[in-house]
């Protein structure tokens, strides 16, 4: 009746203290996605300053965050990952999700002095992540 | 059945493995095969930091391949794409022994020749040799005047021994020419096509005499002090391997047609040497393909 109506119309539609932005984040973005973080080691940490003479720092950066149910296009992650999620959330969830890890790398150049007192230039293969995906 | 049958057998190779020794998992590769970051990883996960004791290298040397660093990669340590793409891999080697042989001859120009003695156990089987050089560095840029010299150089065979049938001595003997200028900080001298059939049948330990003659602007009085370059020249030099490690740890470039071989990348083809000075600039073969050969 016109009563109820009006009380109903007084009511603010959400919670004073609610914040709307807040509200669709979480629809928009995971709250912390899947990407890359960087880690500076010093060799010195590792005690190789000894025979790793370059570079002084190597940061070898990680893969770290949560994947989205819909990883789709995004990570460039295959159909699979998707397949897994499924399998996960509606038929065993001893079925892990999709993982957060790597999807390219960069080399990297050393220069070390050998045992014998030489000393080596060399370059290795995916010593740096440059790109996350979803698998 | 089949899936409890199989976590059964899955359950039973994972107490296989918790047993047995970390190590023996990862046989750890022998040593013509072992790639330089792999195994003191593995040291580290399992034991600890790698503590080899290692002798210290040279300072001249140390300086000059921490130039070749800065020339070939970022400080982050990222490979620049302004080096070759045939080789991803250089060593340094300083001579185990050196000994003194004939001495010289003032008048002529003729420095006593030396005999050094190369231990390249380090390079493993998996590099292959693309190009060898005689470093030669100057202590500081050494002005001295301009100077012809020809560099004869002998790789001489290992002693045989007493069992075996005695051979002729098979040496190698070439000559290469090249001229000083000043302000040199080294000069590169190409051996190459002397090297690259040693290195291939894994001969690990090379024995060479080196001699110079170098004919100076000014004549030299005989009772003039020994000059800057005699000296320099006296200083025992470093071998340098411009090395292709095809093992899967090693960054393999892709080959772009942007890059032309360079003629300093490709050793000389006629058997001879070419030697030529560099400046400055010695740690980017691209301009010593413009000094005469």
């Amino acid at each position: 009746d016109q009563e109820t109506v009006s009380s109903e119309l007084k009511k603010p539609l959400v919670p004073a203290s609610f914040n709307l932005s807040e509200y669709f984040k979480q629809f928009l973005f995971p709250q912390n996605e899947c990407e890359l973080h960087d880690f500076r080691l010093s060799f010195s940490q590792l005690k190789w300053d000894i025979w790793i003479v370059a570079p002084r720092k190597y940061n070898p950066r990680y893969c770290k965050g949560d994947c989205p149910r819909a990883a789709g296009h995004r990570y460039g992650s295959p159909v699979h990952t998707m397949v897994q999620n499924v399998i996960h959330e509606k038929l065993d969830p001893s079925v892990p999700r999709s993982s957060c890890v790597p999807a390219k790398y960069s080399p990297l150049s050393v220069l070390t002095i050998e045992t014998d007192g030489s000393i080596a230039y060399k370059e290795y293969e995916d010593m740096i992540a440059t790109q996350c995906t979803c698998r | 059945s089949q899936a409890s049958s199989g976590e059964a057998q899955i359950a039973a190779s994972a107490a296989l493995e918790s047993e047995a020794q970390p190590w023996s998992l990862l046989q750890p590769l022998d040593e013509r095969h072992r790639s330089g970051l792999l195994s003191p990883l593995l040291k580290v996960l399992y034991d600890g930091p790698d503590g080899a004791p290692r002798l210290q290298p040279e300072a001249r040397a140390l300086r000059y391949m921490k130039r070749l660093y800065k020339a070939y990669a970022t400080k982050e340590g990222i490979p620049k794409s302004n080096r070759s793409p045939l080789y991803n891999t250089i060593r340094l080697f300083t001579p185990c022994a050196q000994h003194k042989q004939a001495p010289g001859d003032q008048a002529t120009g003729t420095l006593p020749s030396v005999d050094l003695l190369f231990n390249l156990d380090r390079v493993t089987a998996v590099e292959h040799l693309l190009k060898s050089v005689l470093l030669y560095t100057f202590s500081n840029s050494v002005a001295f005047p301009s100077a012809k010299c020809v560099c004869n150089l002998v790789i001489k065979e290992p002693e045989l021994s007493s069992k075996t049938l005695p051979k002729a001595p098979n040496s190698f003997t070439v000559n290469s020419q090249f001229e000083f200028r000043k302000k040199y900080k080294w000069i590169e001298i190409d051996v190459t096509a002397l090297l690259q059939p040693l290195v291939a049948s894994n001969r690990r330990s090379i024995h060479m005499s080196v001699n110079f003659t170098c004919l100076t602007a000014q004549p030299q009085r005989p009772s003039a002090q020994k000059s800057p370059l005699h000296t320099t020249l006296l200083v025992p030099p470093s071998l340098l391997l411009y090395l292709n490690d095809t093992s899967a740890e090693a960054y393999h470039r892709r080959y772009s047609h942007h890059h032309k071989r360079r003629p300093s990348q490709v050793p000389d083809q006629k058997g001879g040497l070419s030697a030529y000075p560099t400046g400055e600039e010695a740690a980017e073969p691209v301009r010593a393909s413009r000094h005469r050969r």
